[in-house]
């Protein structure tokens, strides 16, 4: 494993751990795209299916079950938190999210590396892991105003996808025939949704004024 | 066959 792609991880877990340590200290998920949050449970579990079965590192091991624990226990919240879940903007998060999560499964039933029920739902997760910021992205240029540990949160995933193209681009050099070109392909895609929010983040940071997305 | 290797990343 390269640096880049365990700092790649980090920049993940830490997006991760501040979603969590907002929704604990202010009890809220204002902000928060539940649909996104499902999206990802819904990547993590499709992914992590060769959980027991491929054995790569203990490391891999616990990062698997840490992601899928901690998006199960976002979305648990949002949905069942007595307090949490009265701060849901409902009504601004309007994403379509189904026919994004049919379009990547019939896509993957096509587009894969091998046809088995691990390799299809390997490449579903991918390309639904691309798209799956989407409501999140809408929630917020719907609702203008970004509070800080959202905007931060957005930043650090958007830091983990910019870091895993470099762990490609490094391993394309160091490695003799590496050829994941479903995933690289995928994650370029990914990565320019947050082009724009990088923008604005940018924008925000050099003028020291609050995150604000354009309608 | 790559294609037969593992996913080794996250």
């Amino acid at each position: 494993m390269n640096i880049f792609r365990f700092a790649g991880d980090m920049t993940h877990l830490i997006s991760i751990l501040i979603l969590l340590l907002k929704i604990y200290a202010t009890k809220s998920c204002a902000g928060i795209s539940l649909k996104t949050q499902e999206l990802y449970a819904l990547v993590f579990l499709t992914r992590y299916l060769d959980l027991f079965t491929d054995y790569v590192s203990l490391y891999n091991t616990v990062m698997k079950i840490v992601f899928i624990a901690s998006s199960l226990a976002i979305v648990w919240c949002m949905r069942r938190h007595p307090l949490v879940r009265r701060s849901y903007d409902k009504d601004l998060d309007t994403f379509r999210h189904q026919y994004v999560v049919l379009a990547c499964f019939v896509l993957a039933l096509l587009l894969n590396e091998k046809f088995t029920i691990q390799e299809v739902f390997w490449a579903f997760s991918i390309y639904l892991e691309a798209v799956a910021i989407l409501p999140q992205l809408v929630l917020l240029q719907r609702s203008g105003n970004v509070d800080n540990l959202t905007g931060q949160y957005v930043l650090f995933l958007g830091a983990y996808r910019g870091l895993y193209i470099i762990n490609w681009i490094y391993r394309y050099f160091t490695e003799d025939h590496f050829t994941r070109w479903i995933a690289c392909v995928s994650g370029l895609v990914q990565t320019g949704l947050y082009a724009d929010f990088f923008y604005y983040y940018y924008l925000s940071w050099k003028t020291n004024t609050k995150l604000k997305l354009p309608a | 066959d790559k294609a037969s290797e593992v996913h080794d990343e996250l």
